[in-house]
């Protein structure tokens, strides 16, 4: 009876002088939310796999957070998305890459998960699968938003800065990389 | 990125990870997000983790199915476990970022080496805690 359940909606540094108090409680009663709606399908006796699955819909669900809707831009001004779940009875695992048409990535992976012999599918194929298992697509720009869009401003700015001061492929790659470490965490 | 870990009334225990990836990616640059042992593990035996960080270190090192690995075979707590991964040596030359780890007990850790991470969690009979830094 000992159930439990943790969510997170990334980690890194977040700058304290531009979150917020208005801010700051956006991000934690979405927090709450998905915790509590993960706890109440464990309290009502659900499994482990339909609480997460839950939980991270919420966070998938809100552009705050960098999953589903609140997906960041690649550097060609799309959005591509990725997921994994994994059943720790079974270990069954599920995951999908690379996928830009739907909108809740997560339960996708379940399905790789239940209804296919593999693993891991990725990009048209994934979502070729998610057709035949009767999940719509969604246009690309359903994970548009203003300010994730101001973020590739930023740093696509950053990166063609890199490149014109790059004298030869070499120097553009060890500034590239040196940059690339600060846009990893999304 | 977001994930959860959990654990049921029955003892069985489950982790998933969702992520948007990183700005201005290229190249169909993938992170450690879907890939099973890395950003994401989860044995009955252990415990359950999702982990969130710079994906490219979270790949090499293993970093989801190593913590759970050391539970199993070294006997020791998923806070230990998660401490001596994301604060160890392997992590130490760049691989910024946390993990979220259940048990099957129902013992909850939540470790990151930045300055923040969102994060919530609630054992049984005990109200929501959420925090950020």
């Amino acid at each position: 009876n000992n159930f439990a359940i943790a969510i997170h909606g990334g980690a890194g540094t977040i700058d304290k002088k531009k979150f917020t108090p208005e801010k700051e409680a956006l991000y934690r009663q979405k927090l709450t939310e998905a915790t509590n709606a993960g706890y109440d399908i464990l309290h009502r006796g659900g499994s482990s796999l339909d609480a997460i699955n839950a939980a991270v819909n919420i966070l998938e669900n809100s552009p705050l957070f960098n999953a589903g809707k609140g997906a960041v831009y690649t550097y060609d001004g799309a959005h591509e998305l990725d997921a994994s779940i994994m059943d720790g009875k079974t270990k069954q695992a599920g995951a999908v890459s690379g996928i830009r048409h739907i909108e809740n990535p997560i339960n996708l992976a379940r399905l790789v998960m239940t209804e296919s012999v593999h693993v891991m599918l990725s990009g048209q194929g994934a979502e070729e699968f998610a057709l035949e298992q009767g999940i719509p697509l969604v246009a690309n720009n359903h994970f548009d938003t203003q300010s994730r869009y101001k973020a590739l401003q930023r740093a696509k700015k950053k990166i063609q800065a890199i490149e014109q001061k790059s004298s030869t492929p070499g120097e553009y790659q060890a500034n590239y990389i040196h940059l690339d470490d600060k846009y990893k965490m999304g | 990125t977001v994930g959860a870990v959990a654990v049921d009334r029955a003892g069985n225990i489950a982790a998933a990870t969702s992520t948007g990836g990183m700005t201005a990616k290229r190249y169909g640059r993938i992170g450690d997000s879907p890939i099973i042992g890395a950003g994401t593990w989860a044995d009955n035996q252990s415990c359950a983790v999702s982990a969130t960080g710079h994906g490219e270190y979270f790949i090499r090192y293993n970093v989801a199915s190593d913590i759970c690995a050391r539970v199993l075979y070294q006997g020791k707590d998923i806070k230990q476990a998660s401490e001596e991964v994301i604060f160890g040596p392997m992590l130490a030359s760049g691989g910024t970022g946390g993990v979220i780890v259940v048990d099957p007990k129902g013992n909850v850790a939540l470790t990151f080496n930045t300055k923040g991470m969102y994060r919530g969690y609630r054992k049984a009979g005990e109200p929501a805690n959420v925090a950020i830094f």
